[in-house]
């Protein structure tokens, strides 16, 4: 369960303030399978960062799995993270001297018991992805759309509790979108939080609850038609 | 005009080959609207760089008016860009270390004639894609889709003649895409060239002529309701 009791997230730039997150309460339960949409700017990426412990409000609580995050410092947050979170970031951060492969295992590396089938889940992975013939490409090798599918696949090699995917089909075709998304369900009905930004209304249907923002709030919650 | 005849571009890996372009045979004529559309890794992005002399054919012929490629040097090659291209990356390539507005006048820092008017510009198209509240910030203050306007209204300040985009509305929501599209039909009805690689089918259809690729060729070419 993830919590956010009047959460407000503020940038000081000179003497103007930008209010990317405005007075958000919301809660995200076990289990369940969201969409965030809204405008360019409304402040969707910082509401999923602010899910995923990768940024902290500047005034209200956010709580996940009962605890505080406001009480835990950056390695206790960083632990949190690594071990229930999976993330798809809006810009990928791949590591450029990694190859597929290695970028693919880059979250094994941070757990302290890592499971020994590592290398077979992260192939695994890249085949459900359709990357497995660029298994040795680095980034710069890749298409688009193949460095967002790494990312994914990155996303999902702890078998993390919950995904955050922030536009993870932004750069992918319908064809392409449509398999990734058929992954989500899977993931979903294994149990899996999932929390997807997408700008695609199609796309957002896909959830079971959308989300949608607007300068900064949270503007509409509604239930798609799907069962 | 820009022709392809014949033209490859082929990666070596090892002892593996990946074929990007394979056999194009290619017209793009002055003031025409072209869309590119295909699945992910199916040689898009490659097309467009080669179209823009960003990259060179390993086989073939690329003619640029009239002129061929293979025959100018790589000065030579980004001295043509800079005069008459204005490219918006899959991956926006905005310098870090700039504000909004610098980064959108960095092309005029390339021409040995600078108008005297490339502030005002900059500031004009700064407003025509939203960003008029975000001249100020670094790019790493900024949003997904603020960032890929900041990487469109740079490729107009120069007021190229051909306009070449890589996925340039896939951040952005529907009403800001549509802004976007709005403002490329202007520029096509001001007699520029216009080539944007989208994964959207709707997007492809604003454009007149739409050239959908697989595997590195040319599946098909057709043209759009669009009078
Ligand atoms: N430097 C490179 N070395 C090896 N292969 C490469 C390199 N750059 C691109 N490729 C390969 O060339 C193919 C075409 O890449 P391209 O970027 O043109 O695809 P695309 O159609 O733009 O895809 P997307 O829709 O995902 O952006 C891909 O399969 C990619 O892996
Ligand atoms: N470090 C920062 N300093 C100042 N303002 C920032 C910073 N980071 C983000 N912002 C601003 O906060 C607002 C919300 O940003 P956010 O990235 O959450 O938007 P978004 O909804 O994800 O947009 P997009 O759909 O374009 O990705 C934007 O207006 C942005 O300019
Ligand atoms: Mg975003
Ligand atoms: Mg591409």
């Amino acid at each position: 369960v993830a919590e956010f009791r009047g959460v407000e997230r503020v940038y000081r730039m000179g003497n103007q303030e930008v209010r990317a997150l405005d007075h958000i309460d919301l809660v995200f339960r076990k289990g369940e399978y969201w969409s965030i949409i809204g405008p360019s700017g409304s402040g969707k990426s910082t509401m999923l960062n602010v899910l995923g412990c990768l940024d902290r409000p500047s005034k209200g609580l956010y709580e996940l799995g009962g605890e505080d995050t406001g009480l835990l410092d950056d390695d206790a947050l960083s632990e949190l993270r690594s071990r229930r979170l999976g993330f798809i970031f809006q810009s990928y951060n791949l590591i450029p001297q990694l190859n597929v492969l290695d970028n693919i295992m880059v979250p094994l590396l941070y757990q302290s018991n890592p499971p020994k089938d590592g290398e077979e889940r992260a192939r695994h992975l890249a085949g459900r992805v359709g990357l497995q013939d660029r298994l040795d490409h680095r980034p710069r090798e890749l298409s688009g759309g193949q460095m967002q599918r790494v990312a994914i696949a990155r996303a999902l090699v702890n078998d993390p509790d919950m995904i955050l995917a922030d536009e993870a089909t932004g750069n992918l075709d319908s064809q392409t979108s449509r398999e990734i998304l058929n992954l989500f369900d899977e993931l979903h009905k294994e149990g899996k939080t999932i929390v997807f930004v997408t700008h695609e209304a199609i796309v957002s249907e896909r959830a079971e609850r959308v989300l949608v923002m607007g300068d900064g709030r949270v503007c509409e919650i509604r239930e798609t038609a799907k069962e």
